[in-house]
């Protein structure tokens, strides 16, 4: 009776919970714990091989959504959110047993069980030969997490395996579909800027290229604008891509450039550092004989720090630096403050409709060669500054007037945190 | 290598019982599709009421046992060895199963024949997840206008052209120089479609792919 009981109670909760089109959130908190169990090994890679991929393939899901995914060896089994393991045949007290070789090659529980046939031979991620375990096994986590079997190609939640491309990686829909469960990645960001980079192309001429980054703490993301993503990967730890960066992040990236100057900095606290562009490093010496970091009081008479964040402007040659409610703009020319400076920013960036203004502590002002705009961004908004054809074709607009905000996460897509166990795999 | 103990490796041969069975009748065609959520399963309540000792989970259990037992009824010719789960089917259970093949047919791009044939025998034996499908999800999001981004990258030529004339940005918004101070600024298509800009001999040129950016990462396989 008891046993009918519970079975009656689960269909009851499987239909309750039964998987509609779109899926089911299946869990309310967002650090979820996973472990690949004991008694569960494939007797076809190592242990550290099958951790590995499934550490890769939890840390795909968090790179598209706002979960964080820990691996979690030491807590009792009940406190596990999903657990992982290898069978044959009747396997961990499933009751959906294996067919062996063929078919059937794992499946997935809603109360967060995912079981791999160990019949089928499943290989590692570099390996193009057998079943790919990080391939199935992204894809019985997007179970687990609510998503059901769509046919739709190119996703990776399509029922039957596809001979392992090169590389696969989750694509746009399959990025909304799980975002329609959790909600989009938000979140404030340290700086953002394009770092703009020059190469020859072989006939000589000069090509000038930018790469758009955002970073927050001590990471970063590429975000490819023509993708309408961050980089595959992405974020990655601070001093793995920007050498000699402090490793707890930034609060400010500047590039001065003009017909006479070319030069990175960043700000961080009272210092700033001169970013070497040829070789990828900040400067210990530059050729005028400056040792870095600096003070910004040094390089920036009148600033004070730590700052906000800062851009510079090429329309009047400033560098624009905020701090609090106030803006305090520097003339690289005359290496110091311009005249009237500090204001206050709604002073310099009146908002352009009553009421829709960050007021101060700014956390990045953005130029953008996409966009071709002026961003201010503040927690999960950002304001964009109106530009010549913005009052073109509004004359009224004020000079650097605010546009109404928007969310950041509404034109920058899947900017997602991953836990800080998983940056690097 | 899968890890042997038998000089011979036979303890790590997959026995032939292990190996799934292959679908290659109706009979077992309709319990793939049963089992995979293409033929409404029974409805357990109503099940469990009218047959209290039953447990949902049996049901997959049950399937198994048929596909077991399919093979066994299939291989012996004499119809009297047929066991209680009989191949005869009622009209209208051939109805559900015949629609349940289309369905089946059209999610997988098949041609929708509503016959159990080859290519239909074919994608049942593929590897799969064992988790039921469910209703397809078939009206999924829909990916911006890729308008707004990559002005400066644009790989379509036609708006290549027109970077400032149709206002993408002036330079006085790009480079703010001051009405006395401009650059000798012409668009030239490259062939490798993408924009560029010859800024006083300097071309700007679009987005940077994924070959550029940071190239120093290390380890960044993916």
């Amino acid at each position: 009776r008891r046993r009918r009981h519970l079975a009656f109670l689960v269909s009851g909760r499987r239909r309750k919970r039964d998987l509609a089109e779109s899926g089911f959130m299946a869990f309310s908190k967002t650090v979820l714990k996973w472990r690949l169990i004991g008694e569960g090994y494939s007797s076809q890679l190592s242990v550290e091989e099958q951790r590995y991929v499934f550490r890769l393939a939890f840390r795909m899901w968090s790179e598209v959504s706002p979960l964080e995914f820990v691996e979690d060896v030491w807590s009792p089994l009940e406190d596990v959110d999903i657990k992982l393991g290898f069978g044959t045949g009747r396997h961990l007290g499933c009751s959906q047993r294996f067919d062996g070789t063929g078919q059937e090659f794992a499946h997935a529980w809603f109360l967060g069980d995912i079981h791999f046939d160990d019949d089928e031979h499943f290989t590692g991620p570099n390996s193009h030969s057998g079943i790919s375990l990080l391939k199935v096994a992204v894809h019985e986590i997007g179970h687990v997490l609510g998503l059901p079997h769509t046919y739709r190609p190119g996703s990776i939640m399509q029922p039957s395996y596809l001979p392992h491309e090169s590389s696969f990686e989750m694509d746009w829909m399959d990025r909304k579909a799980i975002q329609h469960l959790y909600g989009a990645c938000k979140g404030r960001f340290d700086t953002v800027f394009d770092w703009i980079r020059k190469e020859k192309t072989p006939y000589g001429d000069l090509i000038v290229r930018f790469n758009t980054y955002f970073m927050r703490d001590g990471w970063y993301w590429l975000y490819e604008n023509r993708n309408n993503r961050t980089r595959y990967g992405d974020p990655v730890a601070l001093q793995i891509g920007w050498h000699g960066l402090p490793s707890d992040g930034v609060d400010a990236h500047v590039h001065v450039w003009s017909k006479k100057r070319d030069v990175v900095y960043f700000f961080k606290g009272t210092q700033f550092w001169k970013y070497d562009n040829e070789n990828d490093q900040v400067f210990i010496k530059d050729s005028d004989g400056h040792r870095y970091p600096r003070l910004v009081s040094e390089g920036f008479p009148g600033v004070p720090s730590p700052i906000d964040t800062a851009f510079y402007d090429r329309r009047d040659s400033h560098i624009y630096f905020f701090k609090g409610t106030q803006v305090f703009a520097f003339s690289v020319e005359t290496s110091s403050l311009a005249r009237g400076f500090p204001k206050t920013i709604r002073d310099v960036f009146p908002p352009v409709e009553r009421g829709d203004h960050p007021d101060g502590h700014i956390d990045a002002a953005y130029f953008s060669y996409t966009h071709s705009a002026i961003f201010l961004l503040k927690g999960t908004r950002f304001w964009q500054v109106a530009g010549s054809r913005q009052r073109w074709r509004r004359p009224l607009l004020p000079r650097n007037g605010l546009l109404p905000h928007r969310e950041v996460d509404q034109q920058w897509f899947d900017i997602c945190n991953v836990h800080p166990t998983a940056l690097k795999l | 290598e899968k890890l042997f103990h038998s000089r011979d490796h036979s303890d790590v041969q997959t026995p032939q019982s292990h190996r799934a069975a292959v679908v290659t009748d109706e009979l077992k065609a309709e319990l793939f599709l049963s089992r995979y959520g293409f033929i409404k399963p029974v409805n357990w309540e109503e099940a469990q009421l009218e047959d209290p000792d039953s447990d949902p989970d049996d049901f997959l259990d049950d399937l198994q046992a048929r596909i077991q037992e399919g093979t066994s009824v299939l291989h012996s010719r004499d119809k009297s060895q047929i066991g209680h789960h009989d191949v005869f089917k009622s009209q209208a259970e051939n109805r559900a199963f015949i629609s349940a093949l289309k369905e089946f047919q059209r999610v997988s791009g098949l041609v929708v024949t509503g016959v159990f044939d080859e290519a239909t025998k074919e994608a049942m034996n593929k590897p799969r997840c064992g988790v039921p499908d469910q209703n397809m999800d078939l009206n999924a999001p829909v990916e911006p206008e890729n308008n707004q981004t990559d002005s400066f990258d644009k790989t379509d030529s036609n708006n290549t052209s027109d970077l400032f004339s149709s206002g993408n940005y002036s330079e006085d918004d790009l480079f703010g120089f001051n009405n006395t101070e401009s650059f000798l600024v012409n668009i030239s298509n490259d062939t490798n479609s993408n924009t560029s800009m010859n800024i006083n001999n300097t071309s700007v040129d679009g987005e940077m792919g994924n070959v550029g950016g940071n190239t120093n990462q290390s380890g960044a396989v993916r």
